[in-house]
């Protein structure tokens, strides 16, 4: 898959969406 | 007659995996296999990989004595609530879960052996109306139950002796939760699919709901069995046991599908789909690391390696195969796939 197609990727997103998500 | 139907059938020109038959058991006091698995067992110092077998109102424990040769250890009798499913806790000993119920789970219990008193016992876990259950690395349960609005997503561990601890609560989603998958290599990540096909990620540790990602038209009534995370994309293997077969693509037993949860953009990236001259839609199955196992309408059990994206073996629908299970095996030992027949046989195959 390109990066395009999915959007931009984070190696972090478990950390980054628990920071965003509520409590 | 009978060694002719469990001879496993290659397709042709489709690699050289197979299917070795090391040996059969049947439970001779009952004639029908609701479900089989394997866990492990250690009585007296000695560790072993033994097969569970379930009916509508028992659960025995079947031990190696030799090749093609089992023991039934015990039977845990489970009273008038039929059996539905077994639920193993990987990576456990002396510990593994049952589902109960009619149509729909009732109640989960926990089946365990006592090496300090060398007793088996039951013990009731959870009651409800339960949508789905998976047991969990280190000993834990999750499970989805629903009320008459509300949905909860509960978390239970158990010690080594099998006493439930604290549980946790998972915030659930609207909707219902028709499957779990844990996320390979992080531990606090669990995946589960729902009822209107979306993907919902929680963090285990906190009880958050990260994310709810549509799953996409493409690919409806999804189950999800397996998931990882590589390279910050989620790779997840669906089954679709509820879709209609189209006849653009036809009906693949399984799919891959990779989410990027940042985006919550996804993609399809492979389907294992029969090879051509065969027939029959998927029934049920089981995925363990990169291999795929599911019976078919037709009676066939088909596998496949979803890293080279093709069926690589096949049990002919004379076997008359009711179930497909992967067992919990040493990684020296390689894969072996449990096949469960209609007449209560279950076969052991090395793959």
């Amino acid at each position: 898959c390109s990066e395009s197609d999915l959007g931009p990727v984070s190696l972090n997103w478990f950390e980054e969406l628990s920071a965003e998500a509520p409590p | 007659a009978v060694a002719e139907e469990s001879i496993p059938v290659l397709p042709d020109g489709l690699g050289e995996e197979s299917l070795q038959l090391l040996s059969k058991l049947k439970d001779c006091s009952s004639s029908c296999v609701v479900d089989v698995s394997t866990m492990w067992w250690e009585a007296a110092g000695c560790r072993e990989l033994c097969v569970v077998t379930a009916s509508e109102s028992s659960v025995s424990l079947w031990k190696p004595l030799g090749p093609d040769h089992w023991e039934k250890v015990y039977t845990w009798q489970l009273g008038q609530i039929p059996v539905i499913q077994i639920v193993p806790l990987p990576d456990s000993c002396n510990l593994v879960c049952v589902a109960l119920g009619d149509l729909e789970i009732g109640e989960i219990r926990l089946l365990l052996y006592s090496s300090e008193t060398d007793s088996f016992k039951q013990s009731l876990v959870r009651t409800g109306t339960i949508k789905a259950v998976l047991g969990l690395k280190d000993r834990r349960l999750v499970s989805s139950s629903r009320a008459v609005q509300e949905q909860h997503v509960e978390i239970v561990s158990f010690s080594e002796t099998g006493r439930s601890r604290d549980g946790q609560t998972l915030m659930p989603p609207e909707e219902t939760v028709s499957a779990f998958a844990e996320v390979e290599g992080m531990r606090d990540a669990l995946v589960g699919t729902t009822a209107v096909n979306s993907i919902v990620i929680w963090n285990l540790k906190t009880g958050q709901l990260l994310k709810k990602m549509h799953i996409g038209y493409s690919y409806p009534a999804s189950i999800c069995h397996r998931a990882y995370s590589d390279s910050g994309l989620l790779f997840v293997v669906l089954s679709h046991p509820h879709a209609k077969e189209s006849e653009s693509c036809g009906n693949p037993a399984f799919r891959v599908v990779v989410f990027n949860p940042s985006t919550a953009r996804s993609r399809g990236v492979m389907a294992s789909s029969l090879p051509p001259g065969h027939t029959g839609r998927y029934l049920e199955g089981d995925v363990r690391g990169a291999l795929a196992a599911a019976v078919l309408t037709s009676g066939t059990v088909a596998v496949w390696d979803l890293l080279l994206s093709r069926c690589t073996a096949l049990l002919p629908p004379a076997g008359d195969w009711a179930l497909a299970r992967w067992a919990t095996t040493d990684a020296c030992t390689g894969a072996c796939l449990l096949a469960g027949q209609r007449d209560g046989t279950v076969c052991l195959y090395r793959y």
